[in-house]
């Protein structure tokens, strides 16, 4: 439930947002992919907004640290800058990274993608690591909100004609069956193939 | 308990960003106060956050529209820029507005404060808003989730030391007896005159 309603605020109160045109004189993410393909001539397979979603909850501030440096942060775009609940020109911008596929100076040529991690998950995480009365529950349950996160929002997404192929929602085990680090970049790579 | 979870990620993903001087290069939304007043040499006598909670969850875009027009939006103020999740420098930012007691053109001197509607209160309504198989109930349980919202938000607020002073949290009825839109700004005034 909890989860559920996680992915309806997410859902209402940051997609819709930036993924539409109604981002004032933003005309929404989609459109700034394209723009930004052209003027930075850089190469965006797949112009969707990817969203990691992993178990733990735990996302890290820069995405290169959970891609064994095969990722990098590049430039922002801001997807939109509209009022909301009486503060103006709220800005919503996201981040483009660059891949290295096999990672740098592998001599692959690399791609650029869109992507973030779910806040309200990382939020979520950082609630349960604080001592209040509810965190034994939420450290004992993180599993299960971030699965009902997860499936509430993809349903979302899909049954909203507007939004159907607009994002990507990567939802990932933290460590691998060896017990070691998933690399997201790979999990990333290996999503676009499937794609195109 | 959906209200104390909106209350706990407001506190975690927003107002312990925006208090501290954890924003980066930024101090934080108390020193911005003292920086705008001194640099804009406008009167902003209360040096705290305003929050409005409305019993009905819902806030519009700009609080002029709550406030007969006793209000009107100035400038904003970036309180924090961090990498959140992946979003590289994600901004943080505040709106002032300057309140003329009576009206404007009633003599009386304007007085300036930072003040906004609490998000997620107008992301619930929103949500409660959309046809869903949540919707009937977060519609007749609206005024419960924002009293619990609150209330939980105040305990945050006042067991946190840092935090004490830095909020005020101004929970109200949308409507007056007298069936007429309460003044927004007016219950501010108030508030003020109360803290002083
Ligand atoms: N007034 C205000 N200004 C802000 O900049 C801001 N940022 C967050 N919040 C509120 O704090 C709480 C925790 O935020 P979190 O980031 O975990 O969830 C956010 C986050 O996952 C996503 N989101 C919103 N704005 C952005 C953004 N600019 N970039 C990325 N994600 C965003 O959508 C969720 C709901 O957003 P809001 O419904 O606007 O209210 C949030 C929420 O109640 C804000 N409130």
């Amino acid at each position: 439930d909890y989860g559920s309603g996680l992915a309806y605020s997410y859902f209402y109160g940051y997609l819709n947002i930036i993924l539409s045109s109604m981002g004032s004189e933003y005309k929404g993410l989609q459109h700034n992919i394209e723009l930004f393909e052209a003027r930075e001539g850089v190469p965006m397979p797949i112009k969707k907004l990817f969203i990691l979603i992993p178990a733990s909850a735990h996302i890290p501030s820069d995405l290169r640290q959970v891609s064994h440096d095969w990722m990098e942060s590049t430039k922002k775009v801001v997807s939109a800058e509209i009022n909301r609940a009486g503060v103006k020109n709220r800005v919503y911008s996201n981040t483009v990274y660059k891949i290295h596929p096999e990672g740098e100076g592998s001599g692959h040529r690399p791609i650029y993608v869109v992507i973030e991690g779910a806040t309200p998950m990382l939020t979520f995480y950082e609630v349960s690591q604080h001592a209040h009365k509810d965190s034994d529950t939420y450290r004992r349950f993180t599993k299960e909100v971030v699965e009902l996160f997860y499936k509430t929002l993809q349903t979302l997404l899909n049954t909203n004609p507007d939004y159907q192929d607009s994002c990507e929602l990567v939802y990932y085990e933290d460590y691998g069956p060896d017990g070691k680090r998933v690399n997201v970049a790979e999990i990333i790579l290996e999503r676009i193939r499937k794609l195109l």
